[in-house]
């Protein structure tokens, strides 16, 4: 049995590659779905903590709420879903 | 279940629909029944009902679009983000946008209508055995024409069962030209091209000329995707090409190799290592009907849910059979309360084989005008409060509407004139007239009433004179219908029979009678009228119209009131 082989990735061109690490996948998901920058009923410019916004995310998505970035929370993001945002200002 | 703030929500119950553009992945007529069985979900459960118009400004209007596709929130590419939707109001509230990056299917996989065969429009299966051997995707094996096309059975050597597959070569869509084939080579600003392109456009949709020359006839479609179409990429839409050479090795299917997220992508050259041109093969794509039930539950005024399993979760997920969840059912109900009494149903007609159900739902307003039907009706200013006309057709390029002495006319804009008098214009003329048409050749226009005809030419009349002069059966009641046909021919109809008239000799052809769905199978053998417009042939029973295109299919069914009379 040999050993597999060394897979060579290339980029391929036009690839709408996500290549975001989490933490920037988790910046834009949150802030596409309206977890982060509400803005406040008074009109306030509201930066929630992600962790806060990291648990309101994880109670929408009936998961465990951590407030963390776990893998859970991550493979959840990375889901097919709709693009109407889960939190409205 | 949530709903957006202030509880939006439409102020009527006769929702209209309308769907502005088509996704090359799946055949028009699928995408239709989608979106119709996306909103019979939530019609199912309230008192809501949904008419789909093909003009003018519907409720919720519905397109599909990529990236950048004209409002204030982009899409992003293959998955991720694959639709979304406004809250109930005016202008674009109540819309659906749909990402064309996705490859939409019915869930699992290509969902390939046919076309023509022997198949009767059914869907392929696969795989398929022809000449033993097995195929997953549409084949041009054992053709010379390059048509690709697949067994609608297991075993194509057995059942002899196939049809043809979406192709440029057999149809487009959307465009100026009718659905009628890609010519190549075609020459576009000059230059010219062997293959559907994406160029002169900015929305990556591909298309092609269905003349040899658009640079002079301006005639195009879009292509429709093939079965082997890839998705995404920098070819989108272009078939796979088997083999392929990458990193210098072969492949003659699709492959993962060179990517860490393990989708399936192929070559669409020979050799992609110096062409560098490729997209994703087909998976089992995003179901449209459930995403667009999903979208349609936003149009009609709720927010995500945040239990897993309701449909207006916000994360799709592949579900057989029906989608709501009782969240769901609560969130709408909320807003419109249950549905009320039984499922009014359009009076079904006596049509030929195989016609298109007619919308089953009359929306309430035609409910007032059957009840008004039964009783003596005052001829009504209101074109729109009218169920069944008299006769309609086309003179000196108006639709002309005509009932009980009056007449309305659409003009090519789409704008309503009237009520006008039949007795101002062509005083000869009894109030009723049952069929009218215009001669292309001469323009005189022939009314006919019961026994009778009349032939108008300018003011100059011509008649009452019996139909039996024109050669028409003596205890022939009436002429219901009359469509033009070429040079100086004129089809003349009632119920199941229809005569051709020489309109030159002012006689019927011989071989005459013959019988409706004989010639226009699928269209109601007991239409009240029958007329040509704008190339396509309407056959009008009660308030619905079935209209054929020139390859005697039919291509729509629909309401008079909404799309013809523009009501």
């Amino acid at each position: 049995w040999c050993l597999p082989l060394k897979s060579v990735f290339v980029t391929f061109p036009g690839d709408v590659i996500k290549n975001m690490t989490n933490t920037q996948l988790a910046d834009e998901y949150l802030k596409r779905y309206g977890y982060v920058d509400v803005l406040q009923r008074s009109g306030l410019q509201a930066v929630i903590s992600n962790a806060k916004a990291l648990k309101k995310l994880q109670r929408q998505l009936g998961l465990e709420e951590t407030g963390l970035l776990d893998q859970p929370t991550v493979d959840a993001m990375k889901q097919p879903r709709c693009g109407v945002p889960d939190i409205r200002n | 279940y949530k709903t957006f703030d202030g509880d939006l929500k439409w102020d009527h119950t006769d929702v209209t629909y309308r769907i502005l553009n088509y996704s090359p992945d799946m055949e028009a007529s699928l995408i239709d029944d989608a979106f119709a069985r996306a909103f019979k979900v939530w019609s199912d459960v309230t008192p809501l009902t949904f008419t789909r118009l093909f003009d003018g400004i519907a409720d919720i209007m519905i397109s599909f679009g990529k990236l950048d596709h004209g409002d204030p929130y982009p899409f992003d590419g293959k998955d991720g983000l694959l639709a979304h939707a406004y809250p109930p109001g005016e202008g674009t509230q109540g819309d659906a946008h749909f990402d064309d990056d996705e490859y939409w299917t019915l869930g699992s996989g290509p969902a390939i209508q046919t076309r023509y065969g022997n198949a009767e429009g059914a869907m392929c299966h696969f795989p398929f055995l022809f000449e033993g051997t097995s195929y997953s995707t549409c084949t041009t094996e054992g053709r010379t024409d390059g048509l690709p096309w697949c067994s609608t059975t297991a075993d194509y050597d057995k059942d002899k069962k196939f049809g043809f597959c979406p192709s440029e070569l057999l149809f487009t869509f959307d465009g100026n030209s009718n659905e009628a084939p890609c010519v190549f080579p075609f020459v576009f600003d000059g230059k010219k091209y062997d293959s559907c392109t994406t160029e002169g456009r900015n929305d990556g949709y591909r298309w092609c000329s269905t003349t040899a020359n658009f640079d002079t006839d301006k005639k195009y479609g879009f292509c429709p995707n093939r079965d082997t179409a890839v998705i995404g990429g920098n070819s989108e839409g272009e078939p796979c090409h088997f083999p392929f050479t990458f990193l210098g090795n072969t492949y003659s299917s699709c492959t993962s190799e060179g990517r860490n997220d393990g989708k399936l992508w192929c070559g669409t050259t020979s050799n992609y290592d110096t062409d560098k041109k490729w997209g994703f093969c087909p998976d089992r794509g995003y179901s449209l009907f459930l995403v667009a039930a999903h979208e349609f539950g936003h149009a009609l005024g709720l927010d995500h849910s945040n239990i897993k399993d309701a449909l207006m979760y916000p994360m799709y997920k592949y579900v057989e059979g029906f989608p709501l969840h009782r969240d769901d059912i609560d969130g709408i109900q909320y807003l419109y309360g249950p549905r009320t009494g039984p499922e009014p149903t359009a009076p079904q007609p006596r049509t030929t084989t195989s016609s298109p159900v007619v919308p089953t739902k009359p929306s309430p307003s035609d409910k007032t005008t059957t009840a008004s039907t039964t009783t003596q009706v005052v001829p009504s200013d209101d074109a729109c409060q009218i169920k069944e006309f008299d006769a309609i057709t086309e003179i000196q390029k108006e639709l002309h509407f005509f009932k009980d002495g009056r007449y309305w006319k659409i003009s090519g804009n789409g704008e309503r004139k009237g009520p006008f008098m039949i007795s101002a214009k062509w005083p000869a003329l009894p109030a009723v007239i049952n069929s009218a048409f215009e001669d292309h050749l001469t323009k005189k226009i022939y009314f006919f009433s019961e026994r009778q005809f009349w032939v108008y030419s300018g003011n100059d009349v011509l008649g009452p004179r019996k139909i039996e002069k024109l050669g028409l059966p003596s205890d022939l009641d009436k002429v219901e219908g009359s469509m033009q046909r070429g040079k100086g021919k004129v089809l003349l109809f009632n119920g199941e029979n229809f005569w051709r008239l020489d309109v030159k000799a002012q006689l019927i052809d011989r071989g005459y009678p013959r019988f409706t769905d004989a010639a226009f199978g699928g269209v109601p053998i007991d239409s009240h009228d029958v007329f040509l417009y704008k190339g396509f042939f309407y056959f009008c029973r009660e308030s619905f119209y079935w209209r054929m295109n020139a390859k005697r299919q039919v291509d729509r069914v629909g309401y008079v009131k909404y799309d013809l009379l523009k009501c």
